[in-house]
């Protein structure tokens, strides 16, 4: 679904953000 | 089985989506989903998490989101 996709991209956004 | 898979989430798969084109984090997800590759959401965010921060991509902003891209 959409709202797993979005869920997806934020964990894998909050997990490079923290990283560079 | 493992040929149930037809997409196979591998850093020279990202590395060739991103030297074609900047990308970002849900664009990459979209050529990587679950189904396709066989893997759970967590793995595939886990996964795609490790490749970018080894291939530590240009970063540039289109249209207010971040895209990652490389140059050959």
């Amino acid at each position: 679904s959409s709202s797993e996709a979005d869920e997806m991209a934020a964990a894998l956004d909050a997990e490079l953000n923290s990283f560079m | 089985t493992p040929s149930a898979s037809d997409v196979q989430l591998t850093e020279e798969a990202v590395r060739r989506y991103l030297i074609r084109k900047p990308m970002t984090t849900k664009d990459l997800l979209k050529k990587f989903q679950t189904k396709r590759t066989g893997l759970s959401s967590d793995q595939t965010v886990n996964v795609l998490a490790q490749i970018l921060k080894k291939l530590n991509p240009e970063r540039k902003n289109i249209n207010d989101k971040m895209h990652f891209y490389l140059t050959e």
